[in-house]
């Protein structure tokens, strides 16, 4: 089952 | 001083019901330009981009820059209050604790006023890159909001898979599995009901169909949504809302163990 991936593993907190 | 005002209020009615499901909090960055919301929901997955522009407002007033910080569910409830033919006028000071909503029935008979408190928040941006997307689709947004309902009753994931030939959405669960497809359309006169795909190459994600449903939330805002997709990027959902913005929703993807 894929798993959920967070949003972060994106984008960076600026 | 900052003062915004909308002749009707169903654009922010709908807004807000765009959002409720996703962010119990969130703080309206308003400048010259207009007002911006980021943010992510709680668990870190989904981001909404909300940007509705000065020049789209009957009239606006911004002296100073002002991050209010605002409770989604309580705004939800206060818009709730006003009429969908309502002007709808957003007063707050320079340093403000509060923010003046005021509804404005047509015929200017009837006139109400809700004050909300504002709260503090840690304002955290996320520096979302320029990218290109190797797919971009266009399509009736009551259509995306159907394919997702109808194929949540089958998993708790949409796979979509987009190519030259069309975009596919399947799904697939302990009871079956169920999968849409949409061919570009030929030549649709009219556009709102058109699918259109810019293709640079071929993609296949999985996303959770809960915050997809939750996206769908903004159809009402626009005829067409706007799906842009990369390999193993997040998805951008976007709705135009009207001539005064848009909203855009980023979706983390689901990957394999």
């Amino acid at each position: 089952t894929p798993i959920q991936n967070d949003l972060l593993e994106y984008f960076s907190l600026i | 001083m900052f003062e915004a005002r909308l002749a009707q209020s169903a654009i922010l009615k709908k807004v807000l019901e765009a959002v409720k499901d996703l962010l119990t909090e969130a703080t309206f960055e308003c400048s010259d330009s207009g007002i911006q919301v980021q943010a992510m929901d709680n668990a870190h997955v989904s981001l909404v981009s909300l940007n509705l522009r000065s020049d789209g407002f009957d009239k606006y007033r911004c002296d100073r820059n002002l991050s209010m910080g605002m409770n989604i569910g309580t705004m939800t409830k206060i818009l709730r209050c006003a009429s969908s033919e309502d002007t709808v006028t957003l007063r707050a000071v320079d340093s403000p604790d509060n923010i003046i909503f005021i509804f404005e029935s047509q015929n200017k008979e009837k006139l109400a006023e809700y004050e909300m408190k504002l709260i503090n928040m840690d304002l955290e941006h996320l520096g979302i890159p320029e990218t290109m997307y190797s797919c971009v689709v266009k399509m009736p947004s009551q259509e995306f909001a159907r394919i997702c309902r109808d194929l949540s009753q089958f998993g708790e994931a949409i796979t979509i898979a987009c190519s030259k030939e069309g975009i596919k959405f399947s799904a697939a669960g302990d009871y079956g599995n169920a999968n849409v497809k949409l061919a570009q359309t030929a030549d649709s006169d009219k556009e709102e009901e058109a699918v259109l795909i810019d293709m640079q190459e071929p993609v296949k994600l999985t996303f959770a169909c809960r915050y997809l449903n939750s996206f769908v939330k903004a159809t009402p805002l626009c005829a067409q949504v706007k799906l842009s997709m990369s390999s193993d990027v997040p998805l951008v959902c976007e709705y135009q809302i009207g001539e005064i913005g848009h909203i855009r929703y980023y979706l983390a993807p689901k990957i394999d163990d």
